[in-house]
């Protein structure tokens, strides 16, 4: 139950962005 | 198992054009760091397929295509960040 709904998303979104922001910085 | 969740996904995509484009971006990153060409180019067709990637799954509906769509980005994320690593290291070593 919940599994289909917005409060189950069990995505992080802030960690793909900081991981996203990371990855264009200059090496 | 990596190549078929993209075969998979590219399927269930074929009315979304830019998500297309960006697996094929994906897919071209990859073959590029197979053949050993471990450089900016390749990291920065990583950063543009996972730009338009994280677009998709933030607008993208619960369900399969969903989860399917997270795997791949966490698996390219996972190559990119290494590659970048590896490319940092040789800088360093230069």
């Amino acid at each position: 139950v919940g599994r289909n709904t917005a409060s189950s998303d069990d995505i992080d979104f802030d960690d793909l962005s900081r991981r996203f922001e990371d990855l264009k910085k200059k090496t | 198992q990596f190549k078929s969740t993209r075969d998979i996904l590219r399927e269930m995509s074929r009315d979304q054009p830019r998500m297309l484009a960006a697996l094929e971006l994906a897919s071209t990153a990859i073959a590029m760091e197979e053949n050993g060409i471990e450089d900016h180019d390749t990291l920065a067709l990583y950063q543009q397929s996972l730009g338009e990637l994280l677009l998709a799954l933030a607008a993208e509906a619960q369900g399969c295509r969903r989860e399917l769509l997270h795997g791949e980005i966490k698996s390219l994320m996972t190559r990119a960040e290494y590659l970048k690593e590896q490319i940092k290291m040789l800088e360093t070593q230069k």
